[in-house]
Parts: structure tokens; C-alpha cells; sequence
């Protein structure tokens, strides 16, 4: 473990949480997005398979991976229950929630089954996982294009996500140097959804910083 | 082998 990879883990949970307050505390689920949080409880019940195997790498790593699922969990569940409290907003949810994910899922099999470490149903799943990953925040940044208005938490939520994968990289490069180690599937997929939260960060700088007002390309 | 089951990593 290292400085760059618990600050990263820090934030992703960071994340969870800010969504998970937003939710609650302003009774509102305006502006996220179903699809991107339904990948993502589909991205950890296939990554977090190995929980079934029971070989535990520590309790740190149990731990997360419960919480990562069971808060994804939450969060879906939270939003199908606003269907019932609040109609209206969850049918603009669903309305404004348009990206077709298909590609994505359709995508990721192939890129899995392309590149895996072991042609096994574990490891398929997991490569499958890490591939969802790269890419599963898109229909809430298409989301966010599309309706033009910023949600404050919503952007705290993309950001503080972004920040957990920005944080892996320097951890991979320290890994590298001092470990000898390099996971070159989670490091390129890595990358790839790196580049699609940096076209988001510019905008949250030019927001943030600048004033101006949140408008994606 | 063990190896390729190894992601230590969330």
C-alpha cells in the first residue's frame, strides 16, 4: 500500500458518500443518472467474485469490496425507490437518462474476452469489470452535457470519482519502481477512463475556478 | 495458477 492508492480508495469512498448524502439530504435525485449507477453494481458483483473464493489478499480489501457492493446496492435501491415518493422526478431521471448502455456492456464483453490473464470464468468477469469501469461514468457526463445545469453535488460526485482514478495512476507508476509490479489491463483501461474524466475536470476547473458556467462539449 | 487471481487492487 501506498500514499497514492489509500488517498484513491479514500476518495472513491468519498464519492459513495457524497452521493449517498446528496440523495438523502436533499430528497432529490435530479441529475443522476440509473444507468451509470446500475453499471456499477454490476461492475463490483463481477469484480468482487473472488469474495466467493475466500482467498482473502487482507481485511482491508474484504472490507471495501463489501462495502463497494453493498453501497451500489443502496444506491440503485434508493433510486427505484423514488419512483414511488416522487414520480415525476424519477420519470425525468429516466427520460433524461438516454445513453445506450448496450455499447458499453457489448463493448466491454468483447474487450474481455480479447484481453484477459487467464481465459477462466473469474477472470473474464473480472476483465470485464475493470473494461465496464473505464467507461460506466459516461451516461452520467452525457447526462450532465445534455441538461446543461449544474448540480453541485452531482459534480462533486464526478469529481471526487475522478480524483480516485487520477490517484491510481501515480500508485501504479510507484508500484512499478518500488513493487516491480504492473497490472497492464487495470493500468490501459486505466488510462482510457482517465482521459474521459479529464474532458469533465476541465470544465469543473473552468467552473470552479473561473466562475463560468458547467457546460460539457 | 494463483498468480492470475492476484488483484490486490479495488
Amino acid at each position: 500500500m501506498n500514499l497514492f492508492r489509500i488517498l484513491g480508495d479514500l476518495s472513491h469512498l468519498a464519492s459513495i458518500l457524497i452521493l449517498i448524502r446528496t440523495i438523502k439530504a436533499t430528497d432529490s435525485i435530479d441529475g443522476i443518472s440509473f444507468k451509470t449507477q446500475a453499471l456499477y453494481v454490476i461492475i463490483f458483483f463481477t469484480r468482487y467474485l473472488d469474495l466467493l473464493t475466500f482467498q482473502h489478499i487482507s481485511i482491508y480489501n474484504s472490507l471495501m469490496k463489501l462495502f463497494f457492493i453493498g453501497s451500489s446496492l443502496y444506491i440503485v435501491i434508493l433510486l427505484q425507490r423514488s419512483k414511488a415518493i416522487q414520480p415525476i422526478a424519477y420519470r425525468e431521471m429516466i427520460m433524461a437518462d438516454t445513453f445506450k448502455v448496450q455499447y458499453l456492456l457489448g463493448g466491454s464483453l468483447i474487450m474481455a474476452l480479447l484481453f484477459n490473464y487467464k481465459f477462466s470464468f473469474f477472470e473474464i468477469l473480472w476483465s470485464f469489470s475493470i473494461w465496464l469501469e473505464s467507461v460506466a461514468i459516461l451516461p452520467q457526463l452525457f447526462m450532465l452535457s445534455k441538461s446543461g445545469k449544474s448540480k453541485s453535488l452531482t459534480i462533486h460526485y464526478i469529481f471526487a470519482l475522478g480524483i480516485y482514478r487520477t490517484l491510481y495512476i501515480p500508485n501504479w507508476i510507484w508500484r512499478y519502481f518500488v513493487e516491480g509490479k504492473v497490472d497492464k489491463l487495470a493500468v490501459i483501461s486505466g488510462i482510457v477512463q482517465t482521459l474521459i474524466y479529464s474532458d469533465f475536470f476541465y470544465i469543473y476547473y473552468k467552473k470552479v475556478i473561473k466562475g463560468s458556467n458547467l457546460q460539457l462539449p | 495458477d494463483e498468480e492470475d487471481l492476484d488483484h490486490d487492487e479495488l
